[in-house]
Parts: structure tokens; sequence; C-alpha cells
């Protein structure tokens, strides 16, 4: 596999190495040749070039990649021409970073196949875990399914799976039950693991503190998140 | 609940609207104005001030924030600075963004309670993507289990799940099995819809073409998804 990583920002440039570290062969470019010093150990190739000019592009075989990804945001112009003529050489799979609405819509324009907003998503994230401290994780299975990781609520504690009626009464399935233990070390001193049971059995207690991993429709996860 | 956030570019703007769509009590801080006139209709209250200047963040009650994130990181001496003053004012709990791994690393000295990295972190969730196309996502449940959704690999193709011996073999347990289904819809067009399975019985036919959801301990999970 032959990826072209096009702009070295913290981005960019930590993209390049993880690609490279799996065993990715990874082309490097960068208008800036400190970035390019910093990075051609850790790359198959790097390129020190302006990515707005076509011939340089077509020098370095762009047409053979697998795909390229091209992350560069305080230059609009030089990220939305790159993949314009990156597109016009019929790179296969091309996605960028962008740095705002407005810049993502013009990129899917001249069509790029993804588009990657790390602030923006990182944010949500962020904002999510802070409004609700005891959900961990939501994860969408698919659009109409989603898992949940919250910690046990009032209601079901020190009761078997079987009595709370999640499945008749809320519609979510329970997945997997994560249970700390606290655990004296030989040197005397506690410690505390974390053991996990899977598809628990109708019998199994829920005890207080557990942390629930759950699945149904969204719809029922969401009005089962907030109890 | 309340929240400040200081510093308001991508990363701290969405954080601020995020947190506050969902209802949590936002003070965003900047010292540029025109940040500050773009947040103001989206969050409770908006200040220009520098974060740095001890006396102006006393001033507008950080002390009784639930919590406050600093996401400054072309600054970094600002950004260090404005933690240190928060941890000293007794602030319960301070997040910040670090631009480098020595930027975090001052932070936690300093003694910030989560320090966030936007852009690695997406950039090593989309390299992931990049090398393991046939994996959708891989989620940690807990230091030993992990949650994997992959397509069905091809020696399952066509078998029932209580001939795959995925427990016995692999130590991995199929949660759930997604399949896309083409629909005609009345204008005669054909759409893709997909439906979900969820804790499947052993009988359950594996098509070619499904995903599987797979839980496990993390190395079992490993080995099965480069199957
Ligand atoms: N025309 C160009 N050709 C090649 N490289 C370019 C071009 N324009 C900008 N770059 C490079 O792209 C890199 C990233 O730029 P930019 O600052 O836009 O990214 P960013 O999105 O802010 O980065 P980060 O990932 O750190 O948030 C810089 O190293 C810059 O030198
Ligand atoms: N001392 C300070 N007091 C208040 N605000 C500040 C201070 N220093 C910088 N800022 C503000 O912090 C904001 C973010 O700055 P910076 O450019 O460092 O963030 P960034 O991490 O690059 O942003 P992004 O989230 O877009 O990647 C800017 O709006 C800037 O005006």
């Amino acid at each position: 596999m032959i990826f072209f990583v096009i702009g070295l920002g913290r981005f960019g440039s930590t993209l390049a190495r993880s690609l490279h570290e799996k065993g990715v062969e990874v082309i490097a470019i960068d208008k800036d040749s400190a970035r390019i010093e910093e990075i051609e150990d850790f790359v198959s190739k790097a390129y020190v070039m302006d990515a707005t000019n076509e011939k340089a592009l077509s020098s370095v075989g762009v047409k053979d990649a697998d795909g390229i990804v091209v992350c560069i945001t305080s230059d609009i112009e030089a990220s939305i021409m790159t993949c314009m003529i990156l597109k016009d050489k019929g790179v296969r799979k091309i996605m960028a970073k962008a740095g705002s609405e407005l810049h993502a819509k013009i990129l899917r324009k001249v069509g790029v196949d993804r588009v990657i907003f790390p602030e923006q998503e990182m944010a949500h994230r962020l904002a999510e875990s802070i409004y609700s401290p005891h959900i961990f994780e939501v994860i969408d299975l698919s659009p109409e399914y989603s898992i949940l990781e919250r910690i046990t609520p009032k209601f079901m504690e020190g009761k078997v799976i079987r009595d709370t009626k999640l499945r008749t009464k809320y519609g979510v399935y329970i997945i997997a039950i994560k249970r700390k233990f606290p655990i004296v070390k030989e040197d005397g001193k506690t410690s505390v693991e974390e053991k996990i049971f899977i598809a628990p059995s109708a019998d199994e207690e829920i005890l207080k503190g557990d942390v629930l991993v759950l699945l149904g429709k969204k719809e029922n996860i969401d009005k089962f998140r907030d109890q």
C-alpha cells in the first residue's frame, strides 16, 4: 500500500508516522524544508515541494498511490488546488483535512472522498464526556443501533438482570458488565483491577459501581442513558 | 453545571457551542475581541481578556466553575501560566489542549487533570482506518477487553455461527451482525438499508458482506482482526 501525506502540521505528521509504523509505504510532502528534515527518518520518502505545482506532483508518481491525504488548512487555496490537481490525475482515493464548514463544502464539490475535522470532532466528544460523566462512550453501530457504556443507574443496584426488565421495558440488552475489584498485593498495598463479564446470564446480580455495556436501538439507548 | 472555555480556536469554539447546546452554562474567554463577538450569541457569557491576568480571571468567578478547559496551543507560555493560576485558585477540574508531547508533560506537572491532543488522536484513528479498511472500529471496553467491527472473513461466509467455533478456537463472541438489504421503493429505484441482529443464536447463518460486531480479550481480538 502506497499513501502520500501532503502538509505536515500536527495532524499530517502524526498521520504519516502512524501509517509508516503499520508498514504502509508513506511519501511525505511539504513546502517547508524544516518539516521534511524532521520526518524523513520516519517515512519511506520525503520531498520539499509546493503541492500546487502540477509538474512536481507528477514527477513523484502520485498517480500510483492507493490514496492521498491533504492536510493543509491555513492556506485554503493551496488545499483546494492540490485536491483539484490530484482529482484530475485520477488518484484513486483523496482525503483532506478541513478547517471550517465552508472549506469542507468546497472540498466535497471538488470530489474529495472523505473530509476530516479533527478539532471539531474531538471537541464534540469532549463536550459529550463533560455533560454526561456517567456515560463513558456511545458508539454508533449502524444508523439505527448504538452501544452505550454507563455507570449502573440507582434503580438497578442489587437486582438480578431478569428483574430489571431492561429488554421489555427499555428495549436495551446488556452485552457486558465491568466490575472493579480491590486486590491486596504481596507488599500489602491494595490496587484495583477490572474484570469483565461477557454475555451475562439473566441471573447475574448487578452491583453498585458496575459499568454496564448496553446495545439497542438509538431511541431506546437515548432514553436509557439519562435514567 | 458551569464551565469556562478559555481560547476560542477551532477546538475551543466548537467545545463552547457544543456544551451550551447541551444546556451547560458556558463562559467563554479570549484575548481577541473578534472571537468573542463571534461566540457571544452561542454561550451564556463571553469576555475579552488576557487569561494570564490573575485579577481579571478572579473577577469573572473562575473559582465557582465545575470545570475549565484551556484551549491555547500556539502560545505555550499563556497556556501553562493560565493553568497554573487556575490551579492556585483551587478550580475543581482543569483540562487543557496540548500542541506537543513536551507541552503536555508541563501541563501534567502543573496539575492539569486531563490533557487532550485532538489532531494527534484523530490522526491515529485515520491511520488505523486506512491500514485496515475491513475493520470499521475497535473500541476499548476495559484494559483487557475490546469490541471489533469487521467485515466477515472468507472462511466464515455461508456458515452458521455454531460451525465457525469462534468462542472455542478464537475466544471471541459475536454480539451483533449488520446486514445490508437492497430495497425497491415505490418510484422503482433501489436503495440499500441496513438491518442489525442483536445477540444472534448459534443457528444464525453468516452471509458474505455481513459486518460482525465481536467482543473478546484484546489479544484474541487482535489475532482475529487480520484473519
Ligand atoms: N502549497 C503547499 N504545498 C506543500 N505544503 C504546504 C503548502 N501549503 C502549506 N503547506 C504545509 O502544510 C502544513 C500544514 O499547514 P497548516 O498550518 O495549514 O495545518 P494545520 O491544519 O493548521 O495543522 P495542524 O494539524 O497542526 O492543526 C505546513 O507544514 C505547511 O508548510
Ligand atoms: N493569553 C491569552 N488569553 C486569552 N486568550 C488567548 C491567549 N492566548 C491565546 N489566546 C486565544 O486562544 C485561541 C486559540 O489559540 P491557538 O491558535 O493557540 O489554538 P489552536 O490550538 O491552534 O487552535 P485550533 O483549535 O484551531 O487548532 C485564539 O483565539 C487566541 O486568541
